[in-house]
């Protein structure tokens, strides 16, 4: 096989071993090894390190477990609010997007972005009107909703504090 | 967030990150993620890097770029500019988070500054490697 490799992540933060069950542990190790595997089945087909790193984010998308798609956290009003960027070593095109909603896999938005539009990146209700315009999936509200991510959210919806998905640790920065 | 650099066969890399951003944040908030050169970046002569974290201080940072300009300009190495700029600069400036790379080459690294980092990489043939400790 040829001088091929992927490598993802799934976010980071105070993750302690006391801080997962055993199931959760599991859970999180099946949804990386997935995610690995298939974007690495990509490039062992031939196919191409773009093609592989967008399948394997959008799997992590797709996962709950994660903070991006599927399992995105709440803004202040209750809302998911998404960030992603995708880029070629080979001819550094880039397609980004910025605080957009409803958009199932925003790394495929990013994509279209970067082969379909002469801009880097997109932001809001732009953004959606050009995936809109060029067929992305849309998914409601409730695709986004996560028992888990909506305590996480309960707990801090009425303060000024903001969280990272991984970690324990709050900052109150307009405090 | 999630994210993934590749190398295919043809030796090209590239880095892809995605994030639904911090809990209860408001103002229509962006982090580095988005952000060429900062959370994402991608380029042949030195490396693709997606970065997980704080994002504000990976933004003052600049820690995609960084990670690529001390290969370019200084010829570190993928793991030495990696280690440089998460467990040196970074945390001199007080951001938590970590990131995924990988070389023309075939070298990956994966450092991170905090307790954890979910993550996962496959080599050629090799079996994959999954880890979410920091001892792992």
């Amino acid at each position: 096989m040829k001088n091929i490799a992927i490598a993802l992540h799934g976010g980071a933060g105070t993750i302690e071993k006391k801080s997962l069950s055993p199931e959760q542990d599991k859970a999180f190790r099946a949804a990386l090894k997935q995610a690995v595997e298939e974007g690495h089945q990509v490039l062992a087909r031939g196919g191409n390190a773009l093609d592989a790193v967008e399948l394997a984010v959008t799997l992590l998308e797709d996962s709950p477990l994660f903070n991006a798609g599927k399992g995105a956290v709440f803004t202040k009003e209750g809302k998911h609010e998404m960030d992603a960027a995708i880029m070629c070593g080979r001819t550094l095109e880039a397609g980004a997007v910025a605080g957009v909603r409803n958009i199932k896999n925003p790394i495929q938005l990013c994509r279209s972005i970067m082969e379909h539009s002469d801009h880097v990146m997109l932001s809001g209700y732009g953004a959606e009107e050009f995936a809109l315009n060029h067929g992305l999936d849309f998914a409601p509200e409730s695709y986004f909703f996560n028992k888990f991510r909506y305590e996480q959210w309960s707990e801090v919806r009425d303060t000024n504090i903001y969280q990272l998905d991984h970690t324990v640790h709050t900052d109150e920065k307009f405090g | 967030t999630v994210g993934a650099v590749a190398l295919d066969a043809a030796g090209n890399i590239a880095a892809a990150t995605s994030t639904g951003g911090m809990t209860n944040k408001r103002y229509n908030r962006i982090g580095d993620t988005p952000i060429i050169g900062a959370g994402t970046y991608a380029n042949n002569a030195t490396c693709a890097v997606s970065c997980t974290g704080h994002g504000e201080y990976f933004m003052r940072a600049v820690v995609a770029y960084d990670v690529s300009c001390l290969m370019e300009y200084k010829g570190l190495s993928l793991q030495e500019a990696c280690e440089a700029v998460v467990n040196r600069k970074l945390v001199k400036f007080g951001g938590e988070g970590g990131l995924v790379a990988i070389a023309p080459n075939g070298d990956v690294a994966m450092p991170f500054n905090s307790e954890g980092m979910y993550r996962a990489k496959k080599a050629g043939e090799q079996q994959a490697f999954v880890a979410i400790y920091k001892d792992e």
